[in-house]
This record gives C-alpha cells, sequence and structure tokens, in this order.
C-alpha cells in the first residue's frame, strides 16, 4: 500500500 | 500603497478560478516585485505557489510590502462582477483594511468599484528547495487534463514513471486498469502540441489524482504544463505566465511503507 504523505514532509517552514 | 493595473481582468479570473477550490484564505504578498501567494490546502498535501511579476502589469505601484489576506469565495463573487476583456485595478492602502478592485471597460466609459474587507491570516511560508529535477516533462496542458480525467474514473491513484521509453500514466482500480504513454514528439506546426521529455534518471512516483485532477483547473492559462519529478519529492506542475509569471502546485508523492 501507498500512503499520501504531508508535503510539510518536503519542504521546511520558513 | 498598492496599484496594479491588469490589462486582462481575466487573467486573475483564471488564477483564482484554478486556485479556490484547493486553498480558501490566502495572502497576496505584494513588494516591489510584484503579487506572489503561498499556500497549502487543508490536509496539507498540496502546496500553490503563484507569481505575478511586477512586469504583468502597467503600471505597478508598491512602495512597501503588503498582504493581502483575501477570502478566495469573496475574491470570485467579486471578480464575477468584471467582464472578460475589462481591465483590472488593484489598490490597497500601506497598512489596509479592504483591497479595491476597480474594473473598467476597455470598450466603454463603465468603471465598476468594489472593495473586500482583509482578514487576518497567519500562514506558514515553506521555504522550498531549488531542486535538480529527476525527469521535466513539458505537454500540452489539455493534454494532461484529459489524462487526469480519464484515469480518475479507474482509480485514486496514478502511478507516473519516466524511462527511455517516454512517460507513462497508470492507474489500477476496482474495475480494471488504465494507461497513456507519451513520447517525445514535435509538432512544427503547432508547437503548443509538443511533448518534451528531459531525463537525467528513470522516476516512477505515484500521485492522488484527485489532486491533480483540480491543478488541471489552470489549463486555461497557458497551452502548455511542464511536470518535474524526482524520486520521493514533491510533483511540480507548473503553468507559466506572460512576463516570467508562474502558477505553480505542488503535490507530495503517496510512498509505500
Amino acid at each position: 500500500t501507498q500512503n499520501q504523505r504531508s508535503i510539510l514532509g518536503f519542504f521546511s517552514k520558513k | 500603497m498598492l496599484e496594479a493595473r491588469l490589462e486582462q481582468a481575466n487573467l486573475f479570473k483564471k488564477v483564482v478560478d484554478a486556485i479556490k477550490d484547493l486553498v480558501q484564505d490566502c495572502n497576496f504578498d505584494c513588494n516591489d516585485s510584484g503579487i506572489a501567494l503561498q499556500a497549502m490546502d487543508n490536509s496539507h498535501v498540496a502546496l500553490v505557489s503563484m507569481m505575478l511579476r511586477s512586469e504583468s502589469f502597467a503600471p505597478f505601484r508598491c512602495d512597501r510590502n503588503i498582504a493581502l489576506g483575501i477570502n478566495l469565495t469573496s475574491l470570485t463573487k467579486v471578480l464575477k462582477c468584471a467582464q472578460s476583456d475589462d481591465i483590472l485595478t488593484l489598490k490597497a492602502e500601506d497598512a489596509p483594511d479592504v483591497v479595491e478592485l476597480v474594473f473598467e471597460s476597455a470598450e466603454s466609459d463603465r468603471i465598476s468599484e468594489y472593495s473586500i474587507k482583509l482578514m487576518d491570516i497567519d500562514q506558514e511560508h515553506l521555504g522550498i528547495p531549488e531542486t535538480d529535477y529527476g525527469a521535466t516533462i513539458s505537454m500540452p496542458a489539455a493534454e494532461f487534463q484529459r489524462i487526469c480525467r480519464d484515469l480518475i474514473a479507474l482509480s485514486e491513484s496514478v502511478s507516473i514513471e519516466c524511462s527511455k521509453e517516454g512517460v507513462k500514466f497508470a492507474c489500477q482500480g476496482d474495475i480494471g486498469s488504465g494507461a497513456v504513454t507519451l513520447r517525445q514528439h514535435t509538432n512544427v506546426d503547432k508547437p503548443e502540441m509538443n511533448v518534451e521529455i528531459n531525463m537525467s534518471e528513470p522516476v516512477s512516483l505515484t500521485f492522488s489524482l484527485k489532486y491533480l485532477v483540480n491543478f488541471c483547473k489552470a489549463s486555461g492559462l497557458s497551452n502548455q504544463v511542464r511536470l518535474c519529478l524526482s524520486n520521493e519529492v514533491p510533483l511540480l506542475v507548473e503553468y507559466s505566465l506572460a512576463n516570467n509569471s508562474h502558477l505553480r502546485f505542488y503535490l507530495a508523492p503517496k510512498i509505500g511503507d
């Protein structure tokens, strides 16, 4: 199964 | 103060239409380089990044940084009051309570003036790293829209595989499966129909079709769409606008445990 990742896991908060 | 005059109100209407189902309350960040917007959808899966450069406006004036917090449903209501070939001017004071929208008919002497109350939006800004993507695909925006709409009838997810063979959009669902493969293609008479594939490494990723179908609402903004992929990083779907402006969507992939 493939799980949907969050964009927050890839782009850091400024 | 901000004063930004856009020859085609329709461009702004199309941009807002393309993003309003994905993001609701957004800051339009205005400074001397133009008007930018960055917003995540509620589930934090997708990110919208818009840049309308000052060169897209004539004239453009913005003396200091102003964040216009606008509800896109409200903005849509007001933009519906503009006719497609109207000229749009956005105006705001330096510490504004409202943004003013002025629609002028190019052909008659009608001037329509609207204002929208601004919101205080505490928005997280994300840093998007410069990425050397493993594969970049430019293709007709309408073709990408068609593929996404066709495949969502069968499945929630699509795998996008880029190899020497071309780019393959494939899905599997309860009723069966579907796949569309595109190869590099040059149409001398209609360059907007070109498919260009640049690949430095094979890429295979899975994405939610619901989001891709949503991004495709921007298809009317540009003949071509650019897809940028690297394994295990978000997909970039880019619609280029005139004057180096753009509307970009980022979508986090689905990854197996």
